[in-house]
């Protein structure tokens, strides 16, 4: 099964 | 301070009952460009970037930032009380802890006035990195909503995949699965009916359908929706108004075997 990702790991903060 | 007048309170009712389910308090950034907000919801998979371009307004003034700190559940509560095709002015000190807003009926016989406490929100803001998207489909609105809502009823995800051919949305569940193809259309007499696909290389990913369908409560914004996909990167889905304004939505893929 796939797994939901964050997208904290795609964008960084500020 | 900030002075904003819209033509039509709608414009404003539409964008928050479009995003009040997936962010609660969130700032409204002011400047002299517009108002932006951007907010992640709880679960920290879907973010919601807002833009709301002085051009949209008439007229626009706002000489600083200004945060203004809202909650969308009491604002949606203040909005309710205006009519779609109300004049709707927005208005906040510097440094405000209220939001003065004043609905005014096309012919002028009713003004209503609501104060809305502010709240202090520390938000972060996250940095969006330029993409060059592998595909980007534009599609009516609609459209898009009926086969998120026809494809939730069979399961939690979808696999989108563009190729040349066309875009496949694709579901597997307990049930059965399904999907649903779509090719181009050029409907010159009714360009809102087109169905465009720009595509620089074959991309598949999958997203949870729970999100789209929430994305899609913004459909009422625009008659047409674009979706920019990449392999492995969130997808974006855009609502584009008059003015430049626009609704944006960016949802984290799936990923695994």
């Amino acid at each position: 099964t796939k797994k939901q990702q964050s997208l904290t790991s795609f964008f960084t903060p500020k | 301070m900030l002075e904003a007048r819209l033509e039509q309170a709608q414009l404003l009712k539409k964008v928050v009952d479009a995003i009040k389910d997936l962010v609660q308090d969130c700032n409204f950034d002011c400047n002299d460009s517009g108002i932006a907000l951007q907010a992640m919801d709880n679960s920290h998979v879907a973010l919601v970037s807002m833009m709301l371009k002085a051009e949209s307004f008439n007229p626009f003034r706002c000489d600083r930032n200004i945060a203004i700190g809202l909650n969308l559940v009491s604002l949606t509560k203040v909005l309710r009380a205006a009519q779609n095709e109300d004049i709707l002015t927005l208005k906040a000190e510097d440094a405000p802890d209220s939001l003065n807003l004043t609905f005014e009926s096309s012919d002028k016989d009713r003004i209503s006035e609501y104060d809305l406490k502010l709240m202090d929100i520390d938000q972060e803001h996250l940095g969006i990195p330029d993409t060059d998207y592998s595909a980007t489909i534009s599609m009516p609105s609609a459209e898009f909503k009926r086969i998120c809502t026809d494809l939730m009823a069979m399961s939690e995800s979808v696999t989108i995949e563009a190729g040349k051919d066309g875009i496949k949305f694709a579901c597997n569940g307990d049930i059965g699965n399904g999907s649903i193809t779509l090719r181009t259309v050029q409907d010159v007499e009714n360009k809102e009916n087109n169905i465009e696909i720009a595509l620089t290389e074959p991309v598949s990913l999958t997203f949870s359908l729970k999100y789209l369908v929430n994305f899609c409560k913004a459909q009422n914004l625009s008659k047409t929706v674009k979706l920019h996909i990449s392999n492995e990167v969130p997808l974006l889905v855009e609502y584009a108004m008059e003015g430049g304004s626009y609704l944006r939505f960016y949802l984290a893929p799936k990923i695994g075997d």
